[in-house]
């Protein structure tokens, strides 16, 4: 009989492989973990999200996703772990008891599957969906580009070729429009915590403007505890603020959309490398990264459950 | 299944605004094939770029004559996507 006991979260999987894990998480945790699918892909892969949920109709919820830019396999392997942390510790942990006992999470942790499938068959360093482009023979569009918040401005590009292609207009992508259905038809989304990969940020809107948000102030504290804690683990240091004040100008990302839609506590992460490896993280760094990355997103979770709104 | 046999990523730390517009042209000649893994953001920042062997030369031409200081990430990226896929395989074997 298969477990998730005998899974190796300690290597990087197929998506096959992945899909097969989900299954047998539910399986492991059936009152606890469903597996819904929102949609599909654009090689009509399904869009699986993993629901955690002890009960309740509509409650407060959180959204997670992983591996929105196919390459930074980092993150798809961090969701599986953390996924499973999420499953194993509620019950045990006060957090992650606490924030399940009131509210739902929901987790997409191959959130780009035509481009996480491509990078293990032909082009590891594939980022973007794998759409055709009329007119052009470059193929796909940067998904974190293609939300419906500052769309088309500088922050990203409209040339098909580039890899931060913003796409032919906003949710072009079923993988993106796939997220926005079901976060506007749930309706009580309180957080979105978009997981990517590489350079130790975690960032908060806006990226299309550098007027701070509304909910600036509160967002910077809570980031500033939440990289605090993740640096405790193993000393790995992050830097946090506004992705327009802390990287650059991005335009149509998936925090920005969110919290334009009324989703107050969006973060993305950007998890490890300090520029050694970058998107090539050796698997031997999977469970530190997702172990370290763990306390942050317990404070940025736990934050949401004391701050109903 | 495309390869990178000979592939080197280059950290870029530009000292200038100006050096910033001439890695972001760079980015954009689609005859390199360059692919940025951190966008040229600000001075002082690093940006990493991944640069296909046969454009190797004249890209450090490029970066060498404009005195854009660069060091070598990654030597060789195949080697590293090959580790990869044996810790993969070995990982499945177990």
């Amino acid at each position: 009989e298969r477990s998730t006991r005998t899974f190796d979260f300690a290597s990087y999987h197929t998506i096959d492989e992945i899909y097969d894990w989900m299954d047998m998480l539910v399986d492991d945790h059936p009152s606890l973990v469903s597996k819904i699918q929102i949609g599909q892909s654009y090689e009509n892969r399904p869009l699986y999200v993993l629901k955690f949920s002890t009960g309740g109709s509509n409650r407060p919820a959180i959204w997670l996703d992983t591996g929105i830019h196919s390459r930074e396999w980092i993150t798809q392997a961090t969701g599986v772990w953390t996924a499973n942390k999420i499953a194993e510790e509620y019950g045990q942990d006060p957090s992650i008891t606490a924030i399940l006992d009131s509210m739902d999470i929901f987790f997409e942790i191959v959130t780009n599957p035509d481009g996480y499938a491509f990078t293990h068959s032909s082009n590891r360093m594939w980022r973007k969906t794998r759409s055709i482009n009329a007119g052009s023979h470059c193929v796909g569009v940067d998904p974190n580009r293609n939300w419906d918040a500052g769309f088309g401005g500088a922050g990203s590009s409209g040339n098909p070729c580039s890899e931060t292609y913003r796409g032919p207009y906003p949710h072009s992508e079923s993988e993106v429009k796939a997220i926005v259905d079901f976060i506007r038809g749930h309706g009580n989304v309180k957080s979105v915590i978009s997981i990517h990969s590489y350079s130790q940020m975690l960032l908060f809107p806006y990226g299309y403007k550098t007027a701070p948000a509304p909910n600036h102030q509160e967002l910077n504290e809570l980031a500033k505890k939440a990289v605090s804690d993740l640096a405790a683990v193993y000393g790995t240091k992050y830097t946090y603020g506004s992705t327009a004040d802390t990287i650059y100008l991005a335009d149509g990302t998936t925090i920005d959309w969110a919290y334009d839609n009324g989703v107050k506590y969006s973060f993305t992460f950007e998890l490890r490398d300090t520029g050694r490896y970058g998107f090539l993280l050796p698997s031997t760094q999977i469970i530190p990264t997702a172990t370290e990355t763990w306390p942050a997103l317990l404070d940025i979770m736990s934050h949401v459950l004391e701050h109903p709104y | 299944e495309q390869l990178f046999v000979g592939d080197q990523v280059l950290r870029i730390t530009a000292s200038n605004e100006e050096q910033i517009t001439l890695l972001r042209a760079l980015g954009e000649q689609a005859e390199l094939q360059v692919d940025f893994w951190l966008d040229p953001t600000s001075p002082g920042h690093p940006a990493d770029l991944r640069v296909p062997f046969p454009s190797l030369q004249a890209v450090k031409i490029f970066l060498e004559s404009n005195s854009i200081s660069y060091s070598i990430m990654i030597e060789d990226v195949q080697e590293l996507v090959d580790e990869e896929k044996r810790a993969m395989m070995k990982s499945r074997r177990i």
